[in-house]
């Protein structure tokens, strides 16, 4: 059941990216995984308009973690008019940086025989949180410590229904690494950790109550510019 | 005897974020 819970969330995630009246009948939906260290974007083109499309290939432009195209866009045969074929485009991280707003975004230029077309797409954050993410405890308190105050961005999370326990088994799955709970008062504090591919840092405190559907997540960062990104993906990996 | 030092950190965090 976990294979197919990893299918049916990875088909809920997909997203039309290109509809195919802005491309001439090219449409592309796509989604982006992470699996095992190789981050992948996984799309599905389908040929729209009535002639055949040839010679496709893609190029990202310069985005805030320098994701670009670790390869070629294998698209080997031609797509005649109503075919669709998937394509996995692996990713790498060493690309060419500019912050881009939202944080996540992502432009993309693909091209194929009849034209150049252009879309935005946003990635979870959670793609570039690396396996070795889990910070030794006694380095998490002297970060935690020596981070100021004002990084600190606080947020809640609404309606969420896991206990404590559960909550951090699903977030372990996306790279973010409980490093102690603590209870107090009845409120169950996890501290965490997480590291993205440029090596930044990212410390949460995530408060749980038994009976409080609403969870209070605490994100302490060198670059508090991720924190609204990390914030969103906590909300995602935990309500789905 | 630092494991033990860190356990208690981690509790002296937890109690200084609930009571300020």
């Amino acid at each position: 059941s976990g294979w197919i819970n990893k299918q049916l969330s990875d088909v809920i995630s997909v997203q039309v990216w290109l509809p195919a009246m802005k491309a001439k009948g090219l449409e592309i939906s796509g989604t982006f995984v992470r699996r095992a260290g190789v981050i992948q974007m996984e799309m599905n083109l389908t040929n729209k308009a009535m002639s055949v499309m040839t010679d496709f290939a893609i190029q990202f432009n310069r985005n805030s973690f320098g994701l670009a195209s670790a390869g070629p866009l294998q698209i080997l045969t031609p797509l005649s008019p109503n075919q669709s074929i998937e394509a996995a485009l692996p990713l790498s991280t060493v690309g060419p940086v500019m912050k881009m707003e939202p944080l996540n975004n992502l432009q993309v230029a693909v091209k194929n025989n009849i034209d150049v077309f252009y879309f935005s797409c946003q990635y979870p954050i959670s793609m570039l949180f690396v396996e070795d993410g889990k910070m030794e405890r006694q380095v998490f308190l002297a970060t935690w410590k020596d981070i100021p105050n004002d990084n600190e961005s606080q947020f809640q999370i609404k309606d969420c229904h896991l206990n404590s326990d559960a909550a951090s088994n699903k977030l372990q799955s996306s790279n973010i690494f409980t490093i102690a709970k603590r209870t107090v008062e009845g409120q169950d504090m996890l501290y965490q950790s997480m590291k993205l591919t440029n090596g930044i840092w990212v410390l949460a405190e995530l408060r749980v109550q038994a009976g409080n559907p609403n969870y209070t997540i605490s994100l302490k960062c060198r670059a508090p510019e991720v924190s609204q990104c990390v914030f969103q993906n906590y909300e995602s990996v935990l309500k789905n | 005897e630092l494991e033990d030092g860190l356990d208690e950190a981690f509790s002296r965090l937890a109690e200084s974020r609930t009571n300020p």
